[in-house]
């Protein structure tokens, strides 16, 4: 058995937490909070079999990678009632850090 | 010293509290929220001596483990004013996921 | 890489955490409770290069080890019209649990 820890951004862990089940995948949430911008993050533990790890590795990233989406910025009403046109701009979002530990013993009772 | 970490239901926290301070377990308990039913449940912490990770391991199984309790349903007295009888129904409470994993250092500042 | 688990005081949490910022240490925060005295406390996570553990642990024990400080009481001022002189006491404050585990895979995605 392997500890699986996984840190990732509040908006990927429900959907992370779906590809767990989905997957046969046992794990414990955490709310947690990020050291530099000390805002709210997610963070899994998953007890797994070593030969699983991969997979899980794999599942984590698929879900919750560092990737480009397109937002289109909420636009203020107030600011120019002329028909705004709100042009969808490229943001940063997702990103995991993930840490596998190894294990002595793993019990169930 | 070795990192005991114990997964168990909330109803179960305080009695297994109670018991390390008894039996002379330091532990630290985090509010967590099991992966497949979404719910709270509680995770501890606890460094101790890997000579007594043994006993760690029997405290949490007799405070927690998986067992049939009878439960009384409570009986909506709107229902049936007739005198209703709620029998007594077996459901199953408890348990416990428990890692024991190696430390390479110890230190209190 | 390691994982640093520092369980401190929660009045030792912000300082510790902006030492950490000024000195490039990644880190998670976890509001946790102490086994014995089921009081509020801070856990961090820190997953840190091997050649770095003997400089984290050094800014752990700089921001948050067990100390004296005087502490006036705050002075009731129903209890006495007559110029109260609150003299300032001696407590103790403070104080780190430190765990260094090892880590057999570090990604980040
Ligand atoms: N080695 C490690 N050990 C323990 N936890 C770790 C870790 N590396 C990352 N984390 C956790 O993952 C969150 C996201 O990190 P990420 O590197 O994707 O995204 C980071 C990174 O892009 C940036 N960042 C963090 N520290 C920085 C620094 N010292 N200088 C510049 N940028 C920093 O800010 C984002 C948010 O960081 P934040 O601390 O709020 O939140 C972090 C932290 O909670
Ligand atoms: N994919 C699945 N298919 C069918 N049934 C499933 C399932 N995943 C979980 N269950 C059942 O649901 C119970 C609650 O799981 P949950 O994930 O909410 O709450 C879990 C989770 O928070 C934690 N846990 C269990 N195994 C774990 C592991 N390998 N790694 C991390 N956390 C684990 O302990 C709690 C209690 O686990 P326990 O095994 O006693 O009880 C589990 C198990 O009986
Ligand atoms: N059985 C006992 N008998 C007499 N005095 C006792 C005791 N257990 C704890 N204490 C005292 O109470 C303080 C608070 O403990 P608490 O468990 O609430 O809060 C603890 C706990 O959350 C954590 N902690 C300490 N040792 C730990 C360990 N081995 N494993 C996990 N968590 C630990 O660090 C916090 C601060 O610990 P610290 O040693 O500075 O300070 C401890 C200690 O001085």
């Amino acid at each position: 058995t392997k500890l699986v820890i996984a840190i990732v951004q509040d908006k990927d862990a429900n959907y992370l937490s779906d590809q767990f089940i989905d997957q046969n995948v046992r794990a414990t949430k955490l709310s947690t909070t990020g050291g530099f911008l000390q805002s709210g993050n997610t963070t899994f533990m998953i007890g797994i079999e070593e030969e699983r790890v991969p997979e899980v590795l794999e599942i984590i990233k698929k879900a919750s990678h560092t990737r480009e989406e397109f937002m289109t910025p909420s636009v203020n009403m107030d600011v120019n009632m002329e028909g705004t046109t709100a042009y969808p701009i490229k943001v940063q979002v997702g990103g995991a850090t993930v840490l596998v530990l190894p294990v002595d013993q793993f019990e169930r009772f």
